[in-house]
């Protein structure tokens, strides 16, 4: 086990402990600027966390990344470690990140779907839902992503318990969903929010649910478009970006709708490298670089939101 | 541990509506147990799925019929999760 996040491997995946221990390690090493709060337990009872990285202040605007809320996306949850890292690492090197901590407060759930994550490690690498129980059906699970109050329920998401889209009961049904809801409704002043997938490399912004455009489409349009420029910077990836509908398909009940639904205008959802090979079984070694190109677009976004703040 | 041996992702590219329709068909068709990494979404975007061993031939006798183009995007699954676990075990040693 590493001794400290200097000698952690960011070049391999690790288990939901060793991410929780990584976590505590990071707060050990920066209590002046990292903090973790726990925001809910799953289903299965594991605390959920959150990291809060803040130079201090109190009722901040803040900014809001999660990673792995498709459990078997690991390259998301090891690019959430990554970013932490980076932002202790940076804060005081650049300027960029500076200036947005000395204005705003960053939080970031690295494991937003433990339950299903522990699932991926001990039995079913690809499994992708929550674990919790629907009664009447021997399927377990819910699309952690279908479960948002947001066009909850319509095209783009199954009734069926067995399907990997199943939408839940009802809208927040899922604790893993409904204690995001309830922080982000309990701080209120969430400025941006960004939610991270693989693979496929897309950035994509409301709405998915239905065909009419954001009403702040151009700005996101405009912003989506210099994040992917910065992330192609780095490695040459290619990234298409849009609204999600029109970029993939009709997804009902999704985050960043319900997100976008609550005032929180940069809402984006990722969706992190594909090589075209390997899918969800994306190789340890890309894990740095898709890392770090995914950095350089979430800097423009988070920069773009400090200097535009509403 | 789930067993993933002799799972195969195929990536199908769909090349009209009628083509993606019958994808969609497959998608219905729960024996099969397909599990759809990249959902049918438009003809052009490619469509990856996981085909459990039982299902690959079926599969590729479906599509082939209905001159749906695909190609083997993983052999097998489990020999990709095998190498990620000894990855894993080799760093955590």
């Amino acid at each position: 086990r590493a001794l400290s996040t200097d000698t952690f491997n960011y070049a391999t995946y690790h288990t939901l402990d060793e991410i929780y221990e990584f976590m505590d390690l990071l707060v050990a090493e920066h209590p002046q600027l990292v903090s973790k709060i726990q925001i809910g337990n799953t289903f299965e009872g594991r605390p959920i966390h959150v990291l809060k990285f803040s130079t201090g202040g109190t009722n901040r605007p803040a900014i809001w990344i999660d990673t792995g809320i498709h459990s078997r996306e690991w390259v998301t949850q090891a690019s959430g470690i990554w970013f932490a890292k980076k932002i202790t690492k940076d804060y005081r090197q650049d300027d960029t990140l500076r200036v947005i901590l000395d204005n705003m407060d960053i939080f970031l759930e690295i494991v937003t779907n433990p339950d299903g994550f522990a699932y991926t490690h001990k039995t079913n690498r690809m499994w992708r839902k929550t674990r919790s129980r629907t009664p009447g059906s021997l399927c377990v699970g819910v699309d952690p992503n279908r479960n948002w109050d947001a066009g909850f329920g319509k095209a783009g998401a199954s009734s069926n318990p067995c399907s990997e889209t199943y939408h839940g009961k009802f809208a927040n049904s899922e604790v893993e969903v409904k204690s995001i809801v309830d922080f982000v409704t309990k701080h209120g002043k969430i400025k941006a929010f960004i939610s991270i997938h693989s693979y496929s490399q897309l950035l994509l912004y409301p709405y998915g649910y239905t065909s009419d455009p954001a009403p702040d489409k151009e700005e996101l349009d405009q912003l989506a478009k210099s994040a992917v420029s910065a992330l192609t910077s780095l490695h040459g990836t290619k990234f298409k970006y849009g609204s999600i509908i029109d970029t993939i398909y009709q997804a009902s009940g999704s985050t960043i709708d319900w997100t976008y639904s609550q005032g929180i205008k940069y809402s984006f959802t990722f969706e992190l490298r594909d090589t075209g090979l390997r899918g969800f079984l994306l190789p340890a070694s890309q894990i740095i670089p898709t890392a770090e190109e995914t950095w350089l677009a979430l800097l423009k976004i988070m920069d773009h939101t400090s200097k535009h703040l509403y | 541990n789930e067993n993933f041996v002799g799972h195969q992702v195929l990536r199908i590219s769909a090349a009209d509506e009628a083509q993606l329709q019958k994808v969609k068909e497959l998608e219905d068709l729960e024996h099969l147990k397909l599990d759809f990494w990249r959902d049918p979404a438009r003809a052009g975007i490619p469509i990856d799925v996981r085909v459990p061993f039982p299902s690959v031939q079926s599969v590729k006798a479906f599509l082939e019929y209905h001159d749906i183009s695909y190609e083997i995007m993983i052999e097998d699954v489990q020999s990709l999760l095998d190498e990620e676990k000894q990855q894993m075990a080799a760093f955590q040693a």
